[in-house]
């Protein structure tokens, strides 16, 4: 059956498009089956494939306007990617519907893509209506985290909103840190590693994401790490962390 | 009369929060009287300046539960602050009220801190109502990029949104860009800010802010940088935008 993942931090520019577009190529090229839903309005996760041009998404779908298929585009082999859609952020302003407007997503997930092997949810950097509809449509959390002090504090920030998810929808989460914009030079991201493996001991995947200018030229050409420069150290640091995701394989 | 700035960028981790803390300390440092606000439910202006104890903020003054003068602290010389208070999240999603949801802060600022000389709004990484409400109280934005691609899709995205508010409230916004987390040694870098200085001439502060681990360090003591390393680098480029902010000098 498929993983729904969502890849989640408040805390903004952490690297979860950056982490969703790269991992979900590595996975693809080691013939998983991957879906991506950019649930971001600012639409960046398309943008990071060169897909400018859709008006409609998965905004459109959970507002009922259109079928999740018809937005479904394939950008890659074994990649597919769910546009964010011009209605995306209609979402995080919706009045009416109380606890029902957490749901949306998860409804549509329940019935699609069972033929995936995973589907990776990048979420905006905010704690809205968007962010529940992820927390209630997955049971699984990839959460980037840069080394440094304010993301530590998102860190905190977001554990708490977790905690109160899994109380409510009377679930648990597994949960992965994925070390990004890591500068292994600095002595403060050192220590914040060393913080993050006291607490969340068997929750940081083994490879850490280091800072690397080219992640951030990707983009810009609407490629991945992989297919920008296949031969550099960021594309082995994603195909690593592609193989730690998939054994589970954490720091110890 | 006061001039009040919204420090404001829907994209996330451009260093808002980092321009907000460490721009009022220079201001203040120079005798101008500023008052920051917390705009972020995250709190992180609040940490940079080691105020994490206070449940009550600009929050708890939006929902008319206490008045602003209780919550205002004095941080430094010439500098307060208005934390977030816990309850600044409801703001993002009331339901009830319209249009005046936009509203609350302009109306509270309207006959607050007139002694002042500059308020700065630290907004979140958001466009709902907190952003709304942040537009709606002010003229001038202070818009903190880094020198990357997916920062400049988010400004794109910001103006798009900011025409709007113009169209709405018939107004025009002055607009300051700060080149934030840069990078010198990238070509990356220097291509956006050849971009930006062409679509925004006259309208780049003259100081570019580099990229330095001692900004990411100062929040975890609760300084600003003027004060945990008043010599370096980082404290000069403050002090300069601080000038640059004053006299308006810009890039050419
Ligand atoms: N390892 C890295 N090395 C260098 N640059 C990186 C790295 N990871 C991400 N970046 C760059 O840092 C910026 C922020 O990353 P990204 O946009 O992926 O974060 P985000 O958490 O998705 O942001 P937001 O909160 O706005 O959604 C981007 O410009 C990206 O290109
Ligand atoms: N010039 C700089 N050099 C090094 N680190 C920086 C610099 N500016 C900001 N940072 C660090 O980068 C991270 C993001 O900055 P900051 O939190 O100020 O951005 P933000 O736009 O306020 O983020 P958010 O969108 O979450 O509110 C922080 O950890 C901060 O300490
Ligand atoms: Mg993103
Ligand atoms: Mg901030």
């Amino acid at each position: 059956s498929v993983n729904i993942i969502a890849v989640i931090n408040q805390k903004g520019g952490v690297g979860k498009t950056t982490t969703s577009a790269n991992l979900a190529h590595a996975l693809a090229l080691k013939g998983m089956k991957v879906t991506l839903i950019d649930f971001d309005p600012q639409g960046h996760l398309g943008v990071s494939f060169g897909e400018v041009k859709h008006n409609a998404g998965i905004g459109e779908v959970l507002l009922e306007k259109t079928t999740l298929e018809s937005v479904t585009c394939k950008v890659r082999d074994n990649l597919q990617l769910i546009p964010a859609g011009s209605a995306l952020k209609e979402i995080e302003q919706l009045t009416e519907g109380g606890a029902q407007r957490g749901d949306l997503l998860r409804k549509v997930l329940e019935v699609s893509l069972q033929d995936q092997d995973y589907v990776l949810i990048d979420c905006p950097p905010s704690s809205g209506l968007l962010a529940a509809n992820a927390l209630f449509a997955t049971d699984e959390l990839l959460i980037p985290m840069s080394g440094d002090f304010l993301s530590l504090q998102g860190l905190s920030h977001l554990m708490a909103s977790v905690r109160k998810f899994e109380k409510v929808l009377n679930k648990k989460y597994t949960k992965w840190l994925v070390l990004s914009r890591f500068n292994t030079v600095r002595r403060l991201s050192k220590q914040v590693l060393n913080i993050l493996l006291k607490h969340f001991p068997q929750q940081i995947l083994a490879t850490v994401i280091r800072e690397n200018a080219m992640l951030a030229e990707c983009p810009s050409f609407g490629k991945t790490i992989l297919e920008y420069r296949p031969g550099s150290r960021s594309a082995r640091d994603f195909r690593s962390l592609a193989d730690d995701f998939l054994e589970r394989k954490v720091m110890n």
